[in-house]
């Protein structure tokens, strides 16, 4: 299993927080020491699992400015938070003249390695310094992709910025797979898009597909992680074969 | 009419783009003229209407740097669009310490507004140097909010960066109001979050509410609008219904 993951696609609402969330608290119920860290303004990874960004000091800026984070229990066993908050978003304007601002992330994460078997990342959309810190820290790329016509006309472009930083901030950087979310088999354009992005990307997409389905929204309304909100959903069963197949350590496209 | 109206939120993948390509075609088949600005390095408003971004010269360029945008067609009568490209992500870094850097846009529309009747943003996701452009830009700001509870939750963020971009960089802008979309009425989180957004900001929620509807997705595949595409859908009434309902220049909330 890779290290270091970053759940990232610039393009928006295609379900990375959903997927970071979900698949963090499956890697943590089969047994492994799980960090989630939630690198986004919006902290809806924060909220997804109950906490509330007003009580935690942001995390972000101990981050951004390169010191070990301070990880705090997320509430399921073996599952500890990076927890954001909107003051986040100040850290990137202090933070855009600094020659290493692209490596902030990296060096505060360097000592979590050996204490967590895998560190997920939460990006936001729109390809910002967060993102940028995320790819050059992380081993490899998760890329949640909705089965529509704009998200997979943004995913050559996401390609694209993952290969230039593998080019340049971080050689060692891979694609770990591609996602496909919120698919529903009775909509044309879904079947469609997904079909083209498998001739495209066919080594990258992986097996899991996610389907639309409206517990998600209600178990992250609840606070609550698919898997213990409506366990036997078609997303908690599809979220829970996502964790196999990550478990399974997939050789890395 | 409000004569510049951002279509913005910060919150990814909750109907930005459609609802800034959808409505700039309905004002202009309402006899206006309209520019359509595509903020968005994503340049899904330019290929939403059949423009590629490859063979236009990135008007993000020239416009961020303070000159007057060139404009060209976007193929319906009286709808021109200032088209977008990847390579505006750039002009970000270019722009971040330059103190001007907020008003840049502001600036090359000025000339602008005496030749259009309405002139629409179509903002990126998260909170960047390019939605803090459209804001100072901006008379007002139309925030698409999917009924979703994540969304939800950033919508408080979404009117709090208003408020403080009103007291600081614009002090005239406004909340057009708040636009559902994607509106099911046969999922219950879509009702409950749709009642629990109309009783925090009664006023501003507009009167038109669009329904999720997969007629938006794959008109945009064929790079026309929902009018053009669906005219006979509910989508499409629903955007003529907003068309008329920005047209009857609802009183500013
Ligand atoms: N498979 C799914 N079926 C139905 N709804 C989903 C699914 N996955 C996510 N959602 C819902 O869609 C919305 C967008 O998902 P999410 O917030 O996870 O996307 P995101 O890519 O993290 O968005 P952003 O770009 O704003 O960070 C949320 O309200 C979420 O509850
Ligand atoms: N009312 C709707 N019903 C169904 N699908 C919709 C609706 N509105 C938009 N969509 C689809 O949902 C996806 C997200 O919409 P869109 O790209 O307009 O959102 P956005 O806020 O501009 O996203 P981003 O944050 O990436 O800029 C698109 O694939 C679009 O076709
Ligand atoms: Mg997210
Ligand atoms: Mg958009």
């Amino acid at each position: 299993m890779q290290k270091i993951i970053a759940v990232a696609n610039q393009k928006g609402g295609v379900g990375k927080t959903t997927t970071a969330v979900n698949l963090a608290y499956g890697l943590a119920l089969a047994g492994r020491e799980v960090l989630l860290v939630d690198l986004d303004p919006q902290a809806n990874a924060t909220s997804s699992l109950g906490h509330s960004f007003s009580t935690v000091p942001p995390q972000g800026h101990c981050l951004v400015a390169g010191k070990p984070p301070k990880a705090e229990s997320a509430g399921p066993p073996r599952l500890a938070l990076m927890p954001s908050a909107p003051s986040l978003q100040a850290v990137a304007r202090i933070l855009a003249g600094a020659p290493d601002r692209d490596f902030r992330l990296k060096r505060a994460l360097a000592g979590e390695r050996e204490r967590y078997d895998c560190i997920l990342i939460d990006c936001p959309p729109a390809l910002s310094i967060f993102t940028t810190n995320a790819l050059a820290a992380a081993d490899s790329v998760l890329v949640p992709l909705q089965c529509e016509y704009l998200a997979m006309e943004g995913l050559a472009q996401m390609v694209g910025v993952i290969r230039s930083v593998k080019r340049g901030l971080n050689p060692s950087l891979g694609i770990y797979g591609i996602l496909l979310t919120m698919f529903d088999a009775d909509v044309d354009l879904n079947r469609e898009v997904a079909a083209e992005v498998r001739g495209h990307f066919e080594r990258e997409v992986l097996d899991t597909v996610i389907p639309r389905d409206e517990a998600l929204s209600e178990a992250s309304s609840h606070a609550k992680t698919i898997l213990e909100y409506a366990p036997r959903s078609r997303a908690a069963f599809a979220y829970a074969q996502l964790t196999l197949e990550v478990l399974s350590d997939r050789a890395e496209k």
